[in-house]
């Protein structure tokens, strides 16, 4: 574990609370996009299988941390499909989230590291999660402005990965540990950010609220 | 050794 990584973690853990404490408290979820939950349920569901097929005893916080991800998830997808279905935005929420998961399936099965099934379900949940953010970009591109505390969650999220990629360059350094696959999509998934970051950095820290077009 | 294909971060 290094510091890159401990901070990547700790701003995930953020962004799911930020995310979570926004439709708890507003009792809404203007301005969230169900579908990119969906999709972060289902990478930590893929990539955390390993949990559900041979459960053992919480002996480390990773395994915590995993529980924490997948529950937060789907209690998130719950407030939002359930709970606070009214204030759900579907119309603006309409990014085909099929072109999505079909290209992170099929790539999945073409480029991987073993071609078994859990290592297949790992590899296609971090293709998944690089392009998850896309419906909540998509959404607020639609209705042209970004809630404050959802700009918040949305930075917190964008950094998570953006420190992983520090992390990489750490562990290369000094362990020379190399995950080819998720350092490609872990930069493809902070590039998406980059629009985002600009407006955050220029904007949402001057305390001014994001409207597009910029 | 076989790289394992353990992947050891969340």
């Amino acid at each position: 574990m290094n510091i890159f990584r401990l901070f990547g973690d700790l701003s995930h853990l953020a962004a799911i609370a930020i995310l979570l404490l926004k439709i708890w408290k507003t009792r809404s979820c203007a301005g969230v996009s169900g579908k990119t939950q969906l999709l972060f349920a289902v990478c930590f569901i893929t990539r955390y299988i390993d949990l559900f097929l041979h459960f053992v005893s919480l002996y480390n916080t990773e395994k915590v941390m995993k529980l924490i991800y997948i529950s937060a998830s789907v209690f998130t997808c719950y407030l939002i499909f359930f709970k606070f279905k009214a204030t759900y935005d579907g119309n603006h929420d309409s990014m085909r989230a099929e072109f999505l998961i079909v290209p992170a399936a099929g790539l999945a099965c073409l480029i991987n590291t073993k071609f078994d099934a859990i290592e297949i379900l790992w590899t296609f949940s971090i293709y998944l999660e690089a392009v998850a953010i896309l419906p909540q970009l998509f959404l607020i591109s639609k209705t042209g402005e970004a809630e404050t505390i959802t700009s918040h969650y949305l930075f917190a999220q964008g950094s998570y990965r953006a420190l992983y990629i520090l992390n990489w360059i750490y562990r290369y350094h000094y362990e020379s540990h190399v995950d080819t696959i998720a350092i490609v999509a872990g930069v493809v998934q902070t590039i998406l950010y980059c629009d985002f970051f600009y407006l955050y950095i220029t904007k949402v820290v001057k305390g001014q609220k994001i409207v597009l077009p910029a | 050794s076989q790289k394992s294909a353990e992947h050891d971060e969340l």
